[in-house]
């Protein structure tokens, strides 16, 4: 359905808008490491049927490895920062004090509780989506102590919010068209829609408002 | 009736 392709496609174009961004510019100023590294762990540990025998479409299969491949890709180009430009990258781990092991451990906890079955898979997809759904939340924190973000371009934060709000309607759509209902994925997209809610929020008043008042 | 489905999303 519509929603699920505009959904994905918004996904695609708030990776490489942070990828053009950040390799155009050459600056890393206002991005979380800790954020970009939590999801290149959601999508490593989500997309672990590419090693097994399950197919679902060539779709599916070619967008999960994009977004593998995308999001170590973006580790990997942050990383590199460290030695290209100590300064930057020291400024910006002074910045990305989230303490994240709760994150990683609540959403153990919650893989643990709540899952399709218990297998090491499923249990592991089930931490991916929880995972997902509060990954934001070092960029939220550094965003807020800061208030500044020159490599965040609002494009990409409003791509990442579009995906996720796009893909509560498509499970609208889906319950309705197929009775298709994913309690988990539901209920930990509603948590992350409400979080970069907050996180535009912040965006809002923190960047665009307070750097209107800084213009020439 | 509502089932739960594969994980056939990303």
């Amino acid at each position: 359905n519509l929603f699920r392709i505009f959904g994905d496609l918004s996904h695609l174009a708030s990776i490489g808008i942070l990828l053009h961004t950040v390799r155009s510019t050459q600056s890393i100023d206002g991005i979380s490491f800790k954020t970009q590294a939590l999801y290149a762990l959601v999508f490593m540990t989500r997309y672990l049927d590419l090693f097994t025998w399950h197919w679902v479409s060539l779709y599916n299969f070619l967008m999960k490895v994009f977004f593998l491949a995308s999001s170590v890709y973006i580790v990997v180009l942050l990383q590199q920062f460290r030695t290209k430009n100590p300064i930057a990258y020291k400024e910006m781990v002074l910045q990305d004090t989230f303490k994240i092991h709760f994150l990683l451990l609540g959403s153990l906890v919650a893989g643990l509780c709540f899952h399709h079955r218990f297998t090491l898979l499923e249990i592991l997809w089930s931490f991916s989506v929880w995972l997902e759904s509060v990954a934001i939340l070092p960029q939220l924190f550094m965003l807020s102590k800061s208030g500044r973000a020159q490599s965040l371009t609002v494009h990409y934060i409003f791509a990442l919010g579009l995906y996720r709000f796009l893909y509560i309607f498509n499970w609208i759509w889906r319950y309705v068209s197929e009775a298709r209902v994913d309690k988990i994925a539901v209920v930990a997209g509603i948590v992350q829609t409400a979080m970069y809610s907050d996180f535009f929020y912040i965006y809002y008043k923190k960047v665009i408002r307070g750097n209107a008042g800084n213009l020439p | 009736y509502v089932h739960e489905p594969e994980h056939d999303e990303l």
